[in-house]
């Protein structure tokens, strides 16, 4: 078994070199990390099944990957290796991206965007990886399905003055704040994004189409109490029998608060926020307005 | 431009002029008014 | 001169403090004061606990009769009511701190700790008169500071209270003059039992040239936010407690009452004075949970007629 594993591993070593990233995970993941008679320990088995999953995801398959991060789970927790913790930590952060489980993977990323320490065993740790990471999390953020939970992912990084050196920063504040994105920007952030961000979905929209619908929608409900459905295909650009599932969609999982009216064929938005708070922040706009104005007009020597 | 931001200042009063408001703000004014009649 | 209290002159600290006033005196610091730094960062810090008691450091030096608290800073701690000495837990923090922050040119020592009572007022328990002696023991001079920030924010006002203990066994001369808190009914007794261990030190602030420039700049910011801000939102579940608190002892005090009608009351308390009697007590605590309401209404009120009565 010893030279079956060294003739695996030597293997393994040379599809790596060819950028053959799966048949190299193929090659070890046929190394039996389990046997009785080769006695592993818990570190050797952990770095196996990272190496392993890191190998499938060069490929961006999640599935494969996926399996031998479950296996590295077990060992993860005991295990004071520092390097390869963080690697565990970016496999899980990518699997989680790549099964479009965005929000689970913002949290993930930003997670190691926080990264203080710069050198971590031999690694050392750059700027712009981090910078990567945490971009990636307002990526991923901006895709998951918008709702309460979302929101307060997006309350921290937006309050982050890191993102607000990023590319990304005027989209995030812009989903942050509820407001509408046009064409030209859900077009511009589409460029940036990989190319199972761009996948298509059952109902032949893409992960990215859907996420903007909603947060559109979203963003409606801040400026109007109800709508017909027409003019909410129109907001949206959409076909108003699909503006009208997504919205049921979006009520029965609880992430919006309304009532459709079918017969009239118009949707009626719900508030969560009492009306004295609402009327407290009315306030608070009101005050900021005629606290510009006084600046504006002394500005002006008036 | 400075007129404008008044008129536009201007035309967002009231502040808030909904039945979901008024009726939070006199349950409010109620229950205040009565803990204090209950105090005296 | 405003900003001459910030010098730290570490030879008069050294000799102020190699003479030992306190040993002698048990009552020599009788005030205290408190830099706008230290206070700020110390109700932001009680605040963000919500109501979960947090703990702090005081820095600071002694000036006469005066404990000085130039800055202050937060213990990675909680829940510092459940034992005594909770800040052993962050010894190695406080030493790393103290030694950084030196470095950065803050020179004064550690001259007392805070913490925070949300929504039961400034008083110490008896784990806190454990905690202070302990420190009075071993780290003189040493202040201990109370915080209520649910209070606070009811009553508009910061809600805070300095103390030091008396030694064990001490008797003081008098008893010290205190002004007059609602204590919640669970919390009576252990206020009640240790009240005399300890006494409270005057209260005043300061603050720099910079300190005012910036708070001043900070005025739009304060009109704006007290505007647009309702205590009687905020506090709703405080007020609830309260009134729930008003009603337990307003049965207690019925049943002495009734007790006392029958005659059946010891001679103790029928010598108490009428302003000390449990129905005075619920009386005040009723007068004060009213006038809080009554406030946080009249600014709903003035602010209906500014914002909601114009009509273009």
């Amino acid at each position: 078994e010893e030279q079956v594993v060294v003739i695996r591993e030597k293997l393994a070593e040379l599809y790596e070199s060819e950028q053959q990233w799966s048949k190299a995970a193929q090659m070890l993941s046929g190394i039996d990390l389990d046997s009785g008679i080769r006695m592993l320990d818990d570190t050797n088995k952990l770095s196996k099944c990272v190496q392993i999953a890191r190998l499938y995801l060069e490929d961006d398959d999640a599935v494969n990957a996926e399996a031998f991060i479950n296996k590295a789970s077990f060992l993860v927790t005991n295990s004071n290796q520092e390097v390869l913790n963080l690697q565990y930590r970016v496999c899980y952060a990518r699997i989680l991206d790549l099964k479009r489980k965005f929000l689970e993977a913002a949290v993930r990323y930003y997670g190691i965007s926080q990264i203080e320490q710069r050198q971590i065993g031999d690694e050392e740790i750059d700027e712009n990886a981090l910078e990567q990471a945490l971009s990636a999390a307002v990526t991923c953020t901006i895709l998951a399905g918008a709702g309460p939970q979302r929101s307060r992912v997006l309350a921290t990084l937006y309050k982050d003055e890191r993102c607000s050196k990023l590319k990304i920063y005027p989209i995030l504040q812009k989903v942050y704040l509820e407001r509408i994105l046009r064409k030209p920007e859900i077009d511009a952030f589409a460029e940036e994004l990989k190319p199972h961000q761009k996948a298509l979905l059952p109902d032949k929209s893409t992960v990215l189409d859907r996420a903007m619908i909603e947060h559109n929608l979203l963003s409606a409900t801040r400026s109007t109490y109800f709508c017909s459905f027409d003019e909410l295909g129109t907001l949206l650009g959409i076909d108003p029998r699909k503006a009208e599932k997504i919205a049921s969609r979006m009520i029965c999982e609880d992430r919006m608060r309304g009532s459709i009216d079918q017969v009239e064929a118009v949707i009626h938005f719900e508030d969560d926020s009492e009306g004295l708070q609402q009327w407290d922040q009315q306030i608070a706009g009101l005050c900021q307005a005629v606290n510009d104005i006084l600046d504006s007009m002394s500005s002006k020597g008036i | 431009s400075l007129l404008r931001q008044v008129s536009s200042l201007v035309r967002r009063l009231p502040a808030m002029e909904s039945e979901k408001f008024q009726d939070e703000f006199l349950t409010e004014y109620n229950d205040t008014l009565l803990m204090t009649y209950l105090a005296v | 001169a405003m900003d001459e209290v910030y010098r730290f002159d570490e030879v008069a600290n050294a000799r102020a403090l190699q003479q030992k006033p306190w040993a002698n005196d048990p009552h020599h610091y009788r005030r205290v004061r408190i830099s706008a730094l230290a206070l700020l960062k110390m109700v932001v810090h009680a605040r963000s606990g919500g109501t979960i008691e947090i703990m702090g450091l005081m820095q600071g030096k002694v000036d006469g009769d005066t404990m000085v608290v130039m800055d202050a800073f937060a213990l990675p701690v909680e829940g510092t009511e459940t034992r005594v000495n909770a800040q052993a837990d962050a010894y190695e923090y406080m030493v790393d701190y103290s030694t950084i922050n030196k470095q950065a040119g803050r020179l004064e020592n550690v001259i007392g700790w805070y913490h925070s009572h949300p929504g039961y007022g400034c008083w110490l328990s008896g784990i806190d008169v454990s905690t202070q002696m302990l420190n009075q023991t071993y780290q003189e001079p040493f202040l201990a500071v109370v915080i209520d920030p649910t209070r606070t924010v009811s009553a508009g006002k910061v809600e805070i209270g300095a103390f030091r203990t008396y030694p064990k066994d001490y008797k003081p001369p008098d008893d010290p003059i205190s002004e007059y808190q609602t204590i919640p009914l669970n919390k009576i007794e252990d206020f009640g039992v240790h009240c005399k261990q300890y006494y409270p030190l005057d209260i005043t602030y300061f603050k720099s040239s910079l300190d005012s420039h910036l708070l001043d700049l900070l005025w739009n910011k304060y009109w704006v936010n007290t505007l647009s801000s309702s205590p009687l939102l905020g506090n709703r579940d405080y007020v609830a407690g309260q009134i729930f608190d008003l009603a337990d002892k307003l049965e207690q005090a019925e049943g002495q009452l009734a007790h006392s009608r029958f005659g059946m009351l010891m001679s103790s308390q029928r010598k108490k004075e009428p302003e000390d009697s449990p129905l005075a007590k619920v009386t005040r605590d009723s007068s004060k949970i009213t006038a809080e309401q009554v406030h946080g209404l009249m600014s709903q009120v003035i602010k209906d007629i500014l914002f909601n009565s114009v009509h273009p």
